[in-house]
């Protein structure tokens, strides 16, 4: 009954977005109470896990979450879009 | 690259290449599959450069097989790596080497060779292209964001890329990915929102426009913030031709590196009659194969594969058909087998001789490299996408053309040539062709007007290269499209081909930030929320009235969709760059069919304190005119005397 898992990348609102800790490669840091702030504990499983905080390129975060996890965000006023991550190709 | 120099009219003691000194203040980012440094003198400490510019703050990285302190140097400044985002699309580990900048496909290393590889002499593959090898940016950095594998990029680990390129202070961005089938929306394009961030920190995104060509509106990459590069033809061939047992020859190409076939003519036969009309491994019938050349049929499994299966089975070689969308264009492949590509149309007359002949032959001449004027060139690809934007009609792309068909740059050495597991060789050059063999030209173009000109913005650099950009092939016609053997339309080559000794003087530049390009964003009638993805500041209540067709891009395109709409004006600013600051600069139209184009004012007079001018563009439709074509194009064009600033017009009807 686990619910299945996708990647998404979640846009969020400047003003909401957190401190992210000492810029660095790969950082997945920094959006965890975030997440836990807007996400009701019965949606909290299987728990969201960020790929990559962004910072520069874009204001928010990638994550694996549910489809359930990712309407409740795309909903929050703290969040801008929610966008489904994809494959580009190569030219 | 060990011709593209030349066919740009780089020259160390002339024009761009001197007045930037080869960009050594520059790093170029390249968001690719990463880099194979070793034993390339293409990426290879410099004791001629001086130490790569302190404000980068980039480093390079170790992993698997990857050695960043021992590999990096101040030509190979960074080398970073990003694979979690297709690693959890896949749902699987990638290989080690995923873990770490190493190059182990090839792309990432031969796009950013060509855009700020060192210059190596005695390059080539095997006899091929050989001579000096060299980026169009040769003292440039060369900042490596590894965010793509043998399958492709995730959005998350592109935008990652640019994340760290953005904080580590490059110049120029190469980006030679895109997304796969329509373009999408630009809100929810992350490639998109990535270089609007970066084109905003003053960063040149340039990128390819795709390899879906020849339909309409096919190209990526069509925000008005990219610097989006199609792909054309240099003076260069390597003709392989088929001459069949009736004398008939036709010209196909190759990069076969091998023995000969000789001057006999051998027995010919259609792959379809003996098991495959594509040539698949394991399908072609030995008997009917053995001894022979077989004509194989495009589709299903790689180019390459299909001398490799009629190897397997015992053929002599394979004459390989184009694709009937490509026109006269058949795609040069590094072959590990006697063989040699063809067009459609040829493939067709050669699949007609078998027909009538009871016993056809044929032989393979494998002639090398040929360099001269015929064909003419530049010509555009088939493969090159099209405009017109399918996002937003009113911004015309793609923007120019350049080198990208067999183009020669360093290659990896963890992978083969073709690619095919099967082929156990290993090259430090190879020579393939693509939209992302162009945009690493134009990438590296930039970064050495980047450095001439250190005041422009991205869009200036941008304007500097569409409105100096030529249209006329080396025998004095339109630059030709491969995929219909007529004239190419802009909506091909863009504004044109690249002249990058032009460039740097262009006289008027058309200039544009990041306020005007929320200005476009809010001209698409993009909800809120949706431009708040490019920025949670922005916000579009207080621009109404902004047009689309108003961004202030130095190419026009104009929509006749509607009966009702009959007049449409479109308004454009210039900037005067030139040397003499009282220039005046008068119009010349070339209107395209169907319409009625006036300008004003005719005549913009600049001075010391006017350094900018504004003119309006009226476009009427004639009542008394039939259009029938889709498209019609035309131009304008702004001189002084000695500056010609040319911007192409189309419309959709």
């Amino acid at each position: 009954d686990v619910e299945a898992q996708s990647s998404y990348i979640v846009h969020v609102v400047e003003a909401h977005a957190p401190r992210l800790p000492r810029r660095g490669l790969l950082t997945t840091r920094g959006y965890g109470s975030f997440l836990r702030d807007r996400i009701p504990v019965e949606m909290s499983s299987p728990a969201p896990s960020v790929l990559y905080s962004y910072e520069h390129a874009a204001t928010g975060f990638a994550a694996r979450l549910t489809e359930c996890q990712a309407a409740q965000l795309a909903s929050s006023g703290s969040v801008h879009a929610v966008v489904p991550d994809t494959m580009q190709e190569l030219h | 690259t060990t011709l593209t120099p030349s066919f740009l009219g780089l020259s160390p003691s002339s024009g761009l290449l001197k007045a930037s000194n080869g960009a050594t203040d520059v790093v170029i980012g390249v968001i690719d599959t990463g880099v194979y440094p070793e034993g390339r003198p293409s990426f290879a400490a410099d004791p001629s450069l001086p130490p790569p510019p302190s404000k980068f703050r980039g480093r390079c990285v170790s992993g698997p097989s990857f050695n960043g302190s021992a590999l990096c140097n101040n030509k190979l400044v960074g080398a970073k790596f990003f694979q979690r985002g297709q690693e959890a699309l896949r749902g699987r580990a990638l290989g080690a080497d995923s873990k770490s900048p190493l190059d182990t496909n090839g792309h990432g290393t031969h796009t950013s060779s060509t855009a700020g590889g060192s210059a190596v002499a005695g390059a080539g593959f095997f006899d091929y292209a050989r001579g000096k090898a060299v980026g169009m940016a040769p003292g440039a950095r060369i900042a490596v964001y590894k965010a793509c594998g043998e399958e492709g990029c995730a959005s998350s680990d592109i935008l990652a890329a640019f994340d760290e390129a953005i904080a580590d202070n490059v110049d120029v961005l190469s980006v030679s990915l895109g997304a796969v089938g329509t373009a999408p929306n630009f809100y929810s394009d992350n490639t998109a929102v990535g270089a609007f961030r970066a084109v905003s920190k003053g960063i040149v995104v340039s990128a390819s426009a795709g390899n879906s060509g020849p339909g309409d509106s096919t190209a990526c990459n069509i925000a008005p913030w990219f610097l989006t590069v199609g792909a054309s033809t240099l003076n260069r061939q390597f003709p392989g031709d088929v001459v069949l047992g009736n004398g008939q020859t036709f010209t196909g190409t190759t990069l076969y590196a091998g023995e000969p076939l000789g001057a006999t003519k051998i027995p010919l036969v259609y792959g379809g009659d003996a098991g495959s009309k594509v040539c698949e491994e394991g399908k072609l019938n030995a008997t009917k194969v053995a001894g022979k050349i077989v004509l194989c049929e495009s589709g299903v499994n790689a180019r390459a594969a299909k001398p490799y299966a009629v190897k397997l089975a015992g053929g002599a070689g394979a004459i390989l058909a184009s694709t009937k969308s490509f026109g006269e264009q058949s795609i040069t492949s590094p072959h590990v087998h006697p063989a040699t590509a063809v067009s459609f149309v040829d493939a067709e007359k050669i699949f007609k001789y078998i027909r009538a002949q009871t016993s056809p032959t044929a032989t393979i001449v494998f002639r090398g490299t040929v360099v001269g004027p015929t064909p003419p060139s530049p010509r555009m690809a088939s493969f090159s996408s099209r405009g017109p934007n399918f996002r937003a009609p009113e911004i015309f792309k793609p923007d120019v053309t350049a080198p990208g068909v067999d183009i020669l740059a360093a290659w990896t050495g963890a992978n083969s040539p073709t690619e095919l597991e099967s082929d156990t060789r290993r090259v430090k050059y190879n020579i393939i062709s693509g939209t992302s063999m162009s945009c690493p030209h134009v990438s590296g173009i930039a970064a050495l007007l980047r450095q001439a000109r250190p005041e422009w913005s991205p869009a200036a650099i941008k304007s500097a290269l569409m409105t100096t950009a030529y249209n006329v092939d080396s025998s004095g016609g339109v630059i030709g499209d491969m995929s219909t053997s007529d004239a190419s339309t802009p909506f091909a080559r863009g504004a044109g081909h690249i002249d990058p000794n032009s460039a740097v003087n262009p006289g008027l530049v058309y200039d544009a930030g990041t306020e005007d390009y929320i200005n476009f964003l809010c001209a698409l009638g993009y909800t809120a929320k949706q431009v708040a993805v490019f920025g949670s500041s922005i916000s579009c209540s207080k621009r109404a009235g902004s047009s689309v067709g108003d961004h202030n891009y130095p190419a026009f395109s104009v929509v006749f969709a509607s009966n009702k709409v009959a007049v449409v004006t479109q308004r454009r600013v210039v900037r005067n760059v030139g040397s003499d600051a009282a220039a005046a600069y008068t119009a010349k139209i070339t209107a395209p069919d169907g319409v009625r184009v006036t300008v004003s004012p005719e005549t913009l007079q600049f001075s010391p304190t006017e350094k900018t001018q504004e003119y309006v563009l009226t476009f009427a439709q004639r009542t008394t005119s039939s259009v029938t074509e889709k498209y019609t194009f035309g131009s304008i064009e702004w001189s002084d005397g000695e500056h010609s600033v040319t911007s192409p017009i189309a419309v959709t009807w």
